[in-house]
């Protein structure tokens, strides 16, 4: 699998919802979280720097790697949920 | 590249 260099996205809480659609975790055909959608009127598309096909390998500097799918979306929902930041960290690779 | 195959598909969830 080539994993192009990674790059650090943050993404303002600037809506009510994130607005992707994850795909994928540990013992799927797509090991990796890739984003499958970007809804529009979500922080994403509203901060326009995630991509579809892009995959999630760290969100505010947890790694995805190895986490199933249910496990990597809850990881996803509470960064996007907590008070504590007003965006989220994603390091994002495209894949070739 | 077997084992690869017999994986299942993911779902999908909105975020």
């Amino acid at each position: 699998m080539g994993v192009m260099e990674p790059t650090l996205v943050r993404v303002p809480k600037c809506a009510s919802t994130l607005g992707i659609a994850v795909e994928g975790g540990a013992n799927t055909r797509q090991p990796l979280p890739r984003i499958a959608t970007i809804q529009k009127g979500g922080c994403a598309h509203i901060s326009g720097q995630l991509r579809v096909g892009q995959v999630i390998l760290e969100v505010n500097g947890v790694s995805l790697k190895g986490m199933e799918h249910r496990d990597a979306t809850r990881v996803i929902a509470e960064a996007f949920k907590t008070k504590d930041k007003d965006y989220v960290d994603f390091l994002i690779a495209e894949i070739n | 590249r077997e084992k690869r195959l017999t994986l299942p598909p993911s779902e999908i969830t909105l975020l």
